[in-house]
């Protein structure tokens, strides 16, 4: 595996949200997973729409309740059940969930696709560490002791056994002094930690990793192949088909 | 540990603060309790970062004028539990020597 990895560099990470006064974490970090996921299979970096799920994805056999909490891997079914989920310009965070879900219209606006989704490895960090290396992960961290954070690799305190906050993993590495750590994206705003991210300790004694990084992190499935509707992917492909059936005629 | 600061240093702290983070409080005395709650995490901070060979330092976030209990219950709400059971997946798996 390499020794370092870092999905902004790859430019399969948008830049960092602000869940504000409103507890969605869960939200941002199905979103931020798909959207670097999307990037990787299709080429295209689209900022999603948390606000849909915030707005949508609750009730009904949902785990999910809007600012009031939820997790990433419900979200990844509800996004698979509705067929996508559409971007963030078309459906933008207002940071609360009182509004009705918004029906839009699928087959005009542009969206995102996902095929299924599936958990890496429990307790495992080199696991985890393998699936950081192909995509962005969603895990569940206990938080409670990096209200204050700034800057550094964070080694806790904090439980090891229970997650109560939502992230994404985007990369790992190693500092010059030799400290592991989790490149984590965060949706606490680029004001907070380093420009909004976390470096979390990596290689933790206990398989569950620092803070319960690697207890259950879970991760959306794509083909090459499923493009949203009206993409510029599928815009370039409609338009080649086009010109070659001109071409033809001619 | 108290911090070293005197108390009109550290209101002019505070007062900087609420205006870096846009900060603005209606009710009557909350900017007065949001002070010392302020203050308290300023302690915690100046503590922790006067240990040396710290390997992460900590400052004052958008939070500084919130309690742990006020933090978890409006920021932390992510939910361990799933209405399904997971599905894991073995494409990750770790074996030696992958690359």
């Amino acid at each position: 595996l390499p020794d370092e990895v870092d999905w902004r560099e790859k430019g399969a990470v948008v830049p960092v949200k602000d869940q504000g006064d409103c507890g969605g974490c869960w939200a941002f970090a199905a979103v931020g997973a798909v959207e670097g996921l999307n990037k990787i299979k299709t080429g295209e970096l689209v900022s999603l729409s948390e606000q849909e799920l915030l707005d949508c994805d609750r009730g009904g056999n949902s785990g999910n309740f809007g600012c009031l909490g939820g997790n990433a891997a419900d979200a990844f079914e509800f996004i698979i059940e509705n067929s996508g989920i559409v971007t963030d310009k078309v459906y933008p965070y207002t940071e609360n969930d009182t509004a009705a879900c918004k029906a839009i219209e699928m087959v005009t606006t542009r969206y995102v696709t996902i095929d299924s989704y599936e958990d890496a490895p429990h307790n495992d960090e080199m696991s985890l560490k393998k699936a950081v290396a192909h995509q962005p992960i969603s895990v569940m961290v206990e938080a409670e002791n990096m209200k204050l954070y700034k800057s550094g690799v964070f080694t806790g305190p904090c439980d090891h056994w229970y997650g109560n906050h939502n992230v994404v993993v985007v990369g790992y590495g190693t500092t010059e002094r030799g400290e592991d750590y989790w490149i984590i994206r965060n949706s606490w705003g680029a004001n907070w930690g380093e420009s909004g991210y976390i470096k979390l300790q990596r290689n933790f004694h206990n398989s569950t990793g620092n803070c319960g990084v690697a207890i259950r992190p879970v991760y959306p499935l794509k083909s090459n192949s499923a493009f949203g509707l009206l993409s510029p992917s599928m815009f370039k492909l409609g338009a080649l088909i086009i010109f070659q059936l001109i071409g033809w005629a001619l | 540990k108290e911090t070293k600061r005197s108390e009109a240093e550290v209101q002019r702290m505070y007062e900087r603060w609420l205006v870096e983070n846009r900060k603005n409080y209606n009710a009557l005395g909350e900017k007065e309790r949001r002070f010392n709650i302020f203050k308290d995490n300023l302690k915690l901070i100046e503590a922790h970062n006067s240990v040396p060979e710290r390997t992460y330092e900590l400052g004052l976030t958008r939070f500084a004028d919130l309690t742990d209990d006020e933090f978890r219950a409006i920021h932390l709400r992510g939910k361990m539990v799933r209405t399904s059971d997971p599905v894991i997946g073995d494409r990750y798996l770790y074996k030696e020597g992958d690359v």
